[in-house]
């Protein structure tokens, strides 16, 4: 069965119902609703079949703003990660350097710029030793900056292909940690002039709209190039994802689907939108 | 704010003198907007707008001289009535140790907030209170109890990750008894609702140290899946209250209302900042208002 039995008003409200829950939010919601209702009045969609499959192309569209991948041609490639407390940066790291390491054959140094939460240092020790990779750290307490810095350098004396910076969590409200980031990554582009060449906010798929308040302030401290919308093994839709896709352009680049070393996959915009609707 | 929405779409009623099925049906898709974007769930917004509208027919509104005024007065009632009372507090088990396992999704602030409880116990209550680390999975999760266990003064009972969490748990119980603590916190590891393995472990862990208190923790940013979490928690482990995390944030926490309304278990604790005396009661009265924004 489509959500698209017959074309009534009943119909229109369950694909309302639909988005809001998946946390797309009023407005993208009402924006979508109004482009299928042009495409259906339109008269070139016949029947439910039609109009789901029109529906999950505009949804699926609207997931891709963007270039969707890493590109890994710079040498070393500078990655940094930053976002909300507990969305899932030092795991996603771990994940990354893994797949990087084990199925791309590169050689990844980790950067543990998170100097000020209890044990995050010891915690992304533990995943660059399962992800089989080196790791620059600094005394604690210490200045994330400086951190940040001998990563890169270390990186580069060591020839990595990959350095991947990791960051304490922050909220996009507290103006001095956001300045903190913003210097973070100015100490990162002194050492290396085009780096970092990614910088990935993690999303969790549970966040409702504060989402898109939350990618919008960090992509005014530091360009943001792609969300990692992390936890989608969970019951959450990430619907955040499609406003933030569309009200500010950036695309999701990877998701986090599990707290295991393999549970990171690219993100498909079609299989995206299709578990929206399901 | 939605007070100021509703008095500004009610304004001209004054001028064409009574209020219509139109008016009330303008106002309630105020009201449905402002709690959507605040993540209230959408069917506690549906039910929430119902009873409003329900309210909004009565004589008292149709026939009053501000009927905006009126609307206002009657969404912050029925708020207000939805999110219950002040919070109580922790319940304290008439045969100490008094035992509290934290509970919640992956990354909800449960190990921070064991230390913060146990903090606050000592300020408030000056009560003598332990830690248990029942997480033996997340990386350093351990080494992290035992670092904010330190900052507040409270001992950590920690078995490494080797052993069975439910069997570190009664043993640190066994612990807690024999060192005549007033109160144990039991961390354990973030878990999906739809982990199974995961879930049954935890009513493990419950079954083997019955606590007083099983507090559900919840991210204040948390959107319509809330609902979804906190049902099956309940389910499986039923759980005596919630503490919401991240509240420093700018998140409006809807959450909060919907996992109130939905399974009627209390707000208790608010964790409003990443240092560990950022802890405090939870208000209702407080939250209500910065979810009407
Ligand atoms: N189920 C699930 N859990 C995840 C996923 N990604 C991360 N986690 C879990 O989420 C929790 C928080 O992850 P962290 O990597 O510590 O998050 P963080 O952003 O580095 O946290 P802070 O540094 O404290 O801000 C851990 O328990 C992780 O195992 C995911 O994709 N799925
Ligand atoms: N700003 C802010 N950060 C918080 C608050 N509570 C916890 N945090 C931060 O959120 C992140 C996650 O906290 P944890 O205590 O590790 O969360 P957890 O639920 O134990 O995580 P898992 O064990 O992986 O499930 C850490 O960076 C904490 O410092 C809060 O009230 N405000
Ligand atoms: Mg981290
Ligand atoms: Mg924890």
């Amino acid at each position: 069965a489509t959500l698209f039995e017959t074309l009534d008003e009943e119909t229109w409200e369950r694909l309302e119902e639909a988005l809001i829950m998946a946390d797309v939010g009023a407005r993208t919601t009402a924006k979508v609703v109004a482009q299928l209702e042009m495409d259906a009045e339109s008269g070139d969609l016949e029947g439910g079949e039609a109009l789901t499959r029109r529906l999950t192309e505009l949804l699926a569209d609207l997931a891709r703003p963007g270039e969707g991948h890493i590109d890994l041609r710079p040498e070393p490639t500078v990655i940094m990660v930053a976002g909300v407390n507990g969305t899932g940066k030092t795991t996603t790291i771990g994940k990354l350097a893994w797949h990087l390491h084990r199925e791309l054959g590169r050689t990844v140094v980790l950067g543990a710029a998170d100097t000020y939460r209890a044990a995050a240092v010891e915690q992304l020790t533990e995943w660059a030793a399962r992800a089989g990779c080196e790791i620059v750290t600094g005394p604690p307490g210490s200045d994330p900056g400086s951190v940040a810095f001998e990563a890169v350098r270390q990186g580069r004396e060591r020839g990595a292909d990959v350095i991947i910076v990791d960051t304490a969590g922050r909220l996009h409200t507290q103006d001095d940690l956001m300045a903190e980031l913003a210097k973070v990554r100015r100490v990162i582009a002194k050492q290396l002039p085009d780096a970092p060449h990614e910088t990935l906010l993690t999303v969790d798929a549970t966040t409702g709209q504060n989402g898109l308040r939350q990618a919008q302030l960090f992509s005014e401290t530091v360009p943001v190039d792609g969300i990692v919308l992390t936890k989608l093994d969970g019951t959450a839709k990430g619907g955040i994802a499609l406003a933030i896709a569309g009200e500010l352009g950036i695309p999701v680049k990877l998701i986090g689907i599990g707290e295991a070393l393999e549970d990171l996959r690219p993100f498909d915009a079609d299989d995206f939108a299709s578990a929206l609707l399901a | 704010s939605l007070s100021e929405k509703l008095q500004a779409t009610l304004a001209d009623v004054r001028a064409h003198g009574t209020l219509t099925e139109d008016d009330i049906a303008k106002a309630m898709r105020e009201i449905r907007l402002a709690l959507l974007e605040a993540d209230v769930n959408f069917k506690v917004v549906k039910s929430f707008t119902a009873t409003v509208k329900e309210r909004c027919l009565g004589a008292d509104v149709v026939g009053a001289l501000n009927p905006g005024q009126q609307v206002v007065k009657i969404v912050n009632e029925e708020l207000a009535a939805l999110m219950g009372g002040a919070s109580m507090g922790l319940t304290f088990s008439p045969r100490p140790p008094t035992v509290v396992l934290m509970a919640g999704l992956q990354g909800s602030g449960k190990t921070t907030a064991t230390a913060k409880l146990a903090r606050w116990l000592k300020a408030e209550h000056g009560s003598s209170v332990a830690l248990a680390a029942c997480d033996v999975y997340r990386p350093a999760a351990v080494d992290q109890l035992r670092t904010v266990g330190a900052q507040v003064g409270a001992d950590v009972y920690e078995q490494g990750t080797d052993r069975d969490p439910v069997d570190i748990a009664r043993w640190a119980l066994d612990q807690a008894k024999m060192a005549g603590k007033d109160v144990l916190i039991v961390d354990t590891s973030g878990r999906l609702h739809v982990d199974e393995k995961l879930m049954a472990e935890l009513v493990d862990i419950r079954r083997a140290v019955k606590p007083t208190n099983v507090l559900l923790v919840v991210d204040a940013m948390t959107g319509q899946d809330a609902v979804n979490v906190a049902e099956q928690f309940s389910q499986a482990v039923d759980f005596d209250g919630v503490i919401m995390s991240k509240l420093d944030g700018d998140a409006r926490g809807g959450a909060a209302l919907s996992v109130k309304a939905v399974t009627g278990k209390p707000i208790l604790f608010a964790s409003v900042g990443e240092k560990l005396d950022q802890f405090e009661r939870f208000h209702p009265d407080r939250m209500a208002q910065r979810i009407l924004g």
